[in-house]
């Protein structure tokens, strides 16, 4: 298995312009409980950094890429057949869990980990 | 702004994903204040999530809580009984949700004061589950094999208590109260402890741990490939005949 494009958080001197081709790529990005409107039943973490994926997707998916098959044909399709039907759209590949304290409406305290919460990586699907 | 004001809004226009059903359960209205939890409780909680999650919530790979989901359910609150003998005693009842289906039960704890101090008084305590007294049933005491307490700290204790609300409690269904007896001793009895006793509330004294493992998430991800292959496999006689009645 090969890696995926952008793997790992890019580094701050990277992450204000994005990668220089606008390549599908994954961005750091970080909100606040505060700021979804969540703060009163949150107790942790504070912050959340839920990242996102961007940029296009190139005429020729490669290996890393970790496209699937119809993303390669609807790629072709979209090059030879018929322009209509999209290229392939920068997508996260792969997420990670998060873990929240949270107080419930009954005074009860929750601890939850939350399946595929963050993004981690991107893919052209 | 918008944000902040119509998060639960926007949820509520795709309540059928399993993420945002759960949050619309779990989620207070945000005309709600949010709950006073003070003290050990939440000391508790706090200590088990930075042992379990980094600052970003990223949880720990070494983690050792066993579980993915955690719940403190406290006591309702509950005034202590008079003395009875040498032993000052408060019912605790705890309220149990009903069972979530994509969660299990792997674990059930009760979190309780072993030491209890009260001006110029100092007790020693401990919780065992009570049952209705019938002739079937068995109280298992403090003593006993399966309700063995472990020291945490110099005054709170934890008892395993999972076989008996697995077998007593879980799987009834309706309105499900756990009920435990807070027992404490003192070597002389006094008036002025009396007056203390009865003032204590039934928050400040234990509290119950209950530890789920998420079935749902390894189910989903199972499904795809599960269904993929048995239609697979079944792809020849059965679904054919099925689409033709």
């Amino acid at each position: 298995q090969a890696g995926s494009i952008g793997s790992e958080v890019p580094g701050p001197s990277w992450k204000h312009d994005g990668p220089e081709n606008n390549q599908c790529s994954l961005y750091p990005f970080q909100v606040s409980f505060h700021q979804l409107g969540w703060d009163h039943w949150i107790i942790a973490p504070h912050r959340y950094t839920p990242n996102y994926c961007k940029g296009t997707c190139p005429r020729v998916l490669r290996y890393g890429l970790n496209s699937p098959n119809h993303a390669i044909i609807q790629n072709l399709v979209n090059e030879l057949v018929d322009q209509s039907v999209p290229q392939p759209s920068c997508v996260p590949y792969k997420y990670v869990p998060i873990s929240i304290l949270l107080i419930e409406a009954n005074g009860n305290i929750l601890y939850k980990e939350y399946e595929d919460m963050i993004a981690q990586s991107c893919t052209c699907r | 702004k918008t944000g902040q004001q119509s998060s639960i809004a926007l949820l509520t226009e795709a309540p059928t994903l399993p993420l945002i059903q759960e949050l619309l359960d779990e989620a207070p209205g945000k005309e709600h204040k949010k709950p006073q939890v003070l003290g050990h409780p939440l000391r508790y909680m706090l200590e088990l999530y930075h042992r379990s999650a980094d600052l970003y919530g990223h949880p720990r790979e070494n983690r050792t809580i066993g579980a993915t989901m955690v719940r403190l359910v406290r006591p309702m609150a509950n005034v202590a009984r008079p003395l009875r003998g040498p032993w000052h005693t408060q019912n605790l009842d705890f309220p149990l949700r009903p069972n979530q289906v994509a969660y299990r039960l792997v674990r059930a704890t009760v979190v309780y004061r072993h030491q209890l101090h009260l001006t110029h008084f100092h007790l020693s305590c401990h919780v065992e589950p009570w049952v209705q007294k019938s002739p079937d049933n068995h109280f298992p005491s403090s003593e006993g094999s399966s309700l063995k307490p472990s020291m945490m700290s110099k005054a709170w204790t934890e008892m395993d208590i999972t076989q008996h609300v697995q077998q007593r409690l879980w799987n009834h269904k309706g309105r499900r109260i756990l009920h435990l007896r807070f027992m404490c001793q003192q070597q002389k009895r006094s008036e002025i402890l009396q007056l203390q006793w009865r003032g204590t509330s039934s928050l400040d004294v234990a509290f119950l741990l209950l530890y789920f493992n998420d079935t749902h998430t390894n189910n989903q991800k199972a499904k795809p490939l599960s269904r993929g292959l048995e239609e697979f496999m079944e792809s020849e006689s059965p679904l054919l005949l099925r689409r033709v009645r």
